[in-house]
């Protein structure tokens, strides 16, 4: 696009097998013709890479570390398939990852040890099939705890999928139990939780996406926020997003299929 | 220069292999929704499929006798392709229409190595 100030160098065999399949002529076509051409172009693009069309991202976005680092590792590697240990998402290729919903219903959670948890998950593509799903916690580490005993560093951290909410005065919620974990509350590693059921759920009817219900219980954490559940008061903006819960789905999107058994062996043969 | 000169044969054209080709996001306008990497590496192959294809063209036995039915009569079929026999998957870091970051890993989009088929 000479226009633009920018050159794209074309190989002579490449501009011309372009030029007599697409019947396009360079110098000769007016601004509007290249333009569509080059719109033409950037959605093939796009629809290799699996987009319906150009994101037009607002603002600044902060990139979870375990994103950055699976990243790296994953380019390390060479491979399709999302090797993440500890999670089994053997065939899924993509992580999406969904920060917490803030809203009014935030405050109706009084406890620093029980919070709900609501993430958007309308926006998956259809085409998707769920692999797995696991929510991200940060930890405080509670190092001035006066009792030293383990009994007491000890806490644990349970999670819920909100089959149905509750009415206040009329009915009580149902809640289902999908994983919990031993924490040490003097250490601070962010703790992951398998939520892959809720998940199911949500994606089958997003009406039946009602959050998810975390549980921390340990004596350190009935009196202390322990694990980041919810933004303080006096939190900036800046230093809570690196901290918020976070969910992440690890989906297949399908564009290609695993190597099968009989594929190992041709290529071994060959 | 060392390695094209080995590479170039006697009449000056040059045997299969892999070239580099980089595509830069910036250079497309797609740094503002791409967070990682900045560009990537595709490569692509070209060059001469040469009778007797040598082992490292990773040639198929296919080849070899298209090779060997060309050098006898050109008319008749055409030489092996230079095309890319290794690919490698690539993954991106990118933010979707609601800033949420998504993590996808591409399968071949890489040339890892050419050879004659």
């Amino acid at each position: 696009n000479a226009n633009a100030g920018t050159s794209l160098r074309i190989d002579p065999d490449t501009a011309t097998a372009f030029s007599s399949s697409s019947s396009y002529r360079f110098g000769t076509t007016d601004r509007k013709d290249r333009d569509q051409v080059i719109a033409g172009m950037e959605a093939s693009l796009l629809s290799l890479l699996g987009l319906a069309k150009r994101p037009r991202p607002q603002g600044q976005a902060y990139i979870p570390h375990s994103l950055r680092e699976l990243y790296d590792r994953q380019n390390a590697i060479g491979i399709a398939d999302i090797a993440k240990p500890g999670i089994h998402a053997r065939s899924a290729n993509t992580v999406r990852s969904f920060p917490h919903i803030e809203s009014d219903l935030d405050h109706k959670f009084q406890s620093l040890n029980r919070f709900r948890l609501s993430f958007d998950l309308s926006k998956i593509p259809s085409g998707e099939t769920l692999q797995a799903a696991e929510l991200s916690l940060s930890r405080v580490a509670m190092l001035d705890v006066e009792d030293k005993s383990v009994k007491h560093k000890r806490g644990r951290v349970l999670v819920y999928d909100i089959v149905r909410p509750g009415v206040k005065g009329r009915s009580k919620p149902i809640l289902r139990l999908i994983d919990s974990k031993v924490i040490d509350t003097t250490k601070n590693a962010t703790i992951n939780l398998d939520v892959h059921p809720a998940v199911v759920r949500w994606i089958e009817s997003h009406q039946n996406n009602h959050g998810l219900l975390v549980h921390v219980t340990g004596t350190v954490a009935r009196t202390r926020e322990h694990v980041r559940l919810r933004r303080a008061v006096d939190e900036h903006k800046e230093a809570w997003v690196v901290s918020r819960p976070m969910l992440f789905t690890y989906t297949n999107d399908g564009s290609y299929e695993m190597a099968s058994a009989d594929q190992i062996i041709d290529r071994r043969t060959r | 220069r060392a390695a094209l000169r080995k590479n170039r044969r006697k009449d000056g054209r040059e045997n299969c292999r892999r070239h580099p080709l980089y595509v830069d996001f910036a250079d497309v306008g797609w740094n503002d929704w791409i967070v990682a990497p900045p560009g990537y590496d595709a490569f692509y192959c070209h060059g001469d499929c040469p009778f007797p294809l040598a082992d490292h063209l990773n040639s198929t036995n296919h080849a070899i006798v298209q090779t060997l039915v060309y050098s006898t009569k050109p008319s008749m079929v055409p030489k092996a392709c230079c095309v890319p026999t290794a690919l490698s998957s690539i993954s991106m870091l990118y933010l979707d229409e609601e800033n949420k970051v998504v993590l996808k890993n591409y399968q071949d989009m890489a040339v890892l190595g050419c050879g004659c088929r």
